[in-house]
């Protein structure tokens, strides 16, 4: 089964 | 903050394509225009908004001002927009709401909204717009939008492949699978369903189709859509507005456990 990638496993917190 | 839309709908279509993805916004304002990032709350879809001045009959900002709403509240009023009315907003200095004024100048009508503004400390992403992609498509909006529609009937789950014969949009659900083939092509009669593909790389990803049901809602932005890729980062697709800005989609994708 796919799971789900969260944003902010790529994008970093300002 | 004055800024002048000389018809009332171009806010209305911009507010309208992403209300349902995310419950409340901060708008950015400065000399350069209003900007406005939201993540929705499984933090999984990001909504980038930007319309430049080019985008108003006039526009000004004395000063940097942020402007938090709920965006279903601010839906609402602009249900009064048409594409006979021209829409002003009005931020005053110590900002505590947003003044919405429609005028219809041939009806010798006009109409004044207030609205609330909230405070919302909103969790902000570093995106690199120009983060580079291995796959950039170009292709109609309406297009896209059927193709969605089509296949996330069938399955939860929407995967996108890229190769050098085209961009394949597909879906495996437990009774019936679909794919939709889309190849490179131009029709000189209508440009707007044109569909160009530049790679560097071929993709294979996944994403939850709910999510791409939000998106969609953002078609009536621009009849053109654009797609980029690359593996193992959120997709971005981006709805371009004729006078400048518009809003993008970023989304995370899902992988195979």
């Amino acid at each position: 089964l796919a799971k789900q990638d969260k944003l902010e496993d790529f994008f970093d917190f300002i | 903050l004055e800024a002048k839309f000389d018809d009332s709908t171009i806010f209305k279509k911009i507010i309208d394509s992403f209300k349902d993805s995310v419950t409340q916004i901060n708008f950015v304002c400065s000399e350069s225009g209003i900007e406005a990032q939201a993540i929705d709350d499984s933090r999984v879809l990001l909504v980038t908004v930007s319309i430049p001045p080019s985008c108003f009959e006039s526009y000004r900002c004395d000063r940097p001002t942020t402007i938090g709403v709920y965006l279903a509240s601010l839906a609402k009023l602009l249900k009064s927009a048409n594409t006979n009315s021209s829409l002003t907003l009005y931020v005053a200095d110590k900002p505590d709401e947003l003044l919405l004024l429609f005028e219809e100048p041939k009806n010798q009508k006009s109409m004044e909204y207030k609205l609330k503004l909230v405070d919302i400390t909103a969790d902000m992403l570093e995106v690199d717009s120009d983060m580079k992609s291995d796959v950039t498509v170009e292709m109609s909006s309406v297009e896209f939008t059927k193709t969605v529609r089509d296949l996330t009937q069938l399955s939860d789950s929407f995967t996108v492949s890229v190769t050098k014969d085209g961009i394949v949009f597909s879906v495996q659900g437990d009774t019936a699978q679909g794919k939709v083939l889309l190849q490179p092509r131009e029709d000189l009669a209508d440009e707007s369903n044109n569909l160009s593909i530049s790679m560097s790389k071929t993709i294979d990803l996944s994403f939850a189709s709910k999510y791409l049901l939000d998106i969609i809602k953002a078609a009536s932005i621009s009849n053109k859509i654009f797609l980029k890729f690359s593996d193992d980062t959120p997709a971005l697709f981006e709805f371009k507005m004729e006078k400048g800005g518009g809003v993008g989609f970023y989304l995370a994708p899902k992988y195979d456990d």
